[in-house]
């Protein structure tokens, strides 16, 4: 109905609204409607990092992209909030300032939620307050293990 | 509602009992590449219900159960369990009043495929309406990866806008 | 023709078959034609990471295809070796081991190639001979700057 | 022939005239997100002769001029050249004996784009034709991005087929 998408569309721009700067340390996004009518309208993102102009998704980087896609994903998390979340490598392609502040983000959303998240990312691993390494030691074959993560860090280092 | 565990057998390439402790809000997964790190994705979005193998990495549903290794031969089931406090009684219906709830998957290479709640057989369906309200399921958004995002980015605004409507 | 593409898929195979165990430190991988036709013959991918068993790209991990994506392009690159070969972040889903093979088939490959590779990875960056670093600090113009390895990584570690 | 300097004005976020110095075989290029690095790489691409909007990833070829910033206007025109040390005469035909080569695009709104061989105005047939043989080209294998890693990934074995087609 017409009514239900309005009210669920404003509530995930809203939390964009909110994410977006705290991952990208200021700037704004938003979402916008495409048509006037609520039932055939298309939903188009339009962000504006710091210092930058507003543009549409698609016009910014490829780190800014998947950051700007993360802040609409917490939104729609949000929407219909889980006792967890789980994250895959999501920090990939993000510079060390950006993941700084996803794992502010991730750190201020455990206060609610369980948030599991796999990374290859230094800083990310150092986040965590209890981390879980998986080996495959044996070929073929998962296993966990505790992982002490500055004896790790410390193997890591050249 | 809170997570306690996950438990895979025999899950792809978790071919031995394995019990994550999920004891902390904060986790961070972490090993080389092709580790399994994914497969324990995998396991969560497979045990709530995923009934697409496409979004398992598979071919077919059969591809979840460990097919061996050089040391090892194939196994014929997998099983993935979640365990959940439910302390807090959020979780509502007809298990309001457990304080633990166990949500449990296996599959055989014969194509059998049963759910579990608590012990107790039981069809998918108590299992999706289990988690009405909660947030949770295969498709909800608290599973993010590369794939989601790459979607949300070359999303046209009318794909856009499904996601929402899905998300409603 | 038959002939040809024959000769273009046997090199392609060959470069293909010696890149892959360097970059993944062990195993191996081959192209494998799909039908008898060499007009109408598809190309299939296997591909045998250490310790594990022989599989198509698709059933790897999500670092795995990506390693061997590049085995496959360093292998096309050098069918027709251009002066130099520009890569941008190829390495972001690659755990710390397989990065430093990357890194050390980058060197290889510099003996004979101008090899140019945007990286956020730090591993990749102390490979470098000579780290070009890209600033924006005026908003939305970008400058280049001289990178001292040493002193961004101190800056950069907490 | 090896790559000496690459050169930008009014590139995308190169507005101010800017020279990287290709003075090492192994050159890593860092920075935060968003602010240039991939714009690099549209510039050698464009100015080895991309027609595609798309593979710069833009709407349309003015896309690649500054448009500018909260500071500065856009502007009318950007460039890039690429200048090749030729002294080991490896570069056939006419510019055998040239011991520079220079190659470079210059691009105004109106919809002009011009190429020049070493100061010379010529058309974008005589830089693809400067290339053959030499492994350069828009669509060279000598620019390896995520989009293209991504392709071969998701390649059926058909359109692997291509690839190599388009690589004899
Ligand atoms: N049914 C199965 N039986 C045994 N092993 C399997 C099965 N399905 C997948 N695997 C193995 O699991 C491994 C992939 O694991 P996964 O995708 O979780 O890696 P990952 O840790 O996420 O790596 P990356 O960091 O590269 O993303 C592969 O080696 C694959 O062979
Ligand atoms: N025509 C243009 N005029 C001015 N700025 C532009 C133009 N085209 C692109 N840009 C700007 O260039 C920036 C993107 O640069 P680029 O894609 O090179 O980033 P990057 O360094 O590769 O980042 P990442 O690490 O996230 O991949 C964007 O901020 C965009 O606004
Ligand atoms: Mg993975
Ligand atoms: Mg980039």
């Amino acid at each position: 109905s017409r009514a239900r998408f309005k009210e669920t569309f404003d509530r995930i721009n809203s939390g964009f609204q909110s994410f977006f700067p705290r991952l990208f340390g200021g700037g704004s996004a938003y979402l916008e409607l495409t048509e006037h009518d609520l039932l055939t309208t298309g939903v188009s993102v339009m962000a504006r990092p710091p210092g930058k102009r507003n543009s549409t998704i698609h016009l910014l980087s490829g780190g800014e992209k998947a950051l700007t896609a993360v802040a609409l994903l917490f939104s729609l998390f949000e929407l219909n909030p889980a006792p967890f979340c789980l994250l895959d490598e999501v920090d990939a392609p993000l510079d060390d300032a950006n993941v700084e502040r996803y794992c502010e983000t991730l750190t201020t959303l455990s206060d609610k939620t369980q948030m599991i998240y796999v990374t290859h990312n230094k800083i990310s691993m150092e986040t965590a307050k209890m981390l879980i390494g998986v080996t495959m030691t044996e070929p073929g074959v998962s296993r966990l293990v505790a992982v002490d993560l500055d004896e790790a860090l410390e193997m890591a280092a050249r | 509602m809170r997570l306690k565990t996950i438990k895979l057998a025999g899950f792809k390439s978790f071919v031995d009992p394995t019990t994550i402790p999920v004891s902390s809000n904060l986790i961070g997964i972490c090993g080389p590449n092709g580790c399994g790190k994914s497969n324990i994705i995998d396991a969560v979005r497979w045990v709530m219900g995923e009934s697409s193998a496409k979004n398992l990495r598979g071919d077919s549903m059969a591809d979840v159960i460990f097919n061996g290794s050089s040391a090892r031969k194939p196994i014929g089931q997998a099983s993935v369990e979640l365990l959940f406090d439910n302390s807090d009684g959020s979780v509502g219906g007809p298990y309001a009043s457990y304080a633990e709830i166990s949500i449990r998957r296996e599959a055989a290479r014969d194509g059998r495929s049963d759910y579990f709640l608590n012990k107790t057989r039981c069809r998918r369906k108590d299992i999706t309406d289990l988690f009405l309200g909660t947030g949770l399921g295969p498709r909800a958004y608290s599973i993010i990866e590369q794939d989601m995002v790459t979607r949300v980015i070359e999303a046209k605004p009318e794909e856009l806008r499904v996601f929402f409507e899905e998300a409603a």
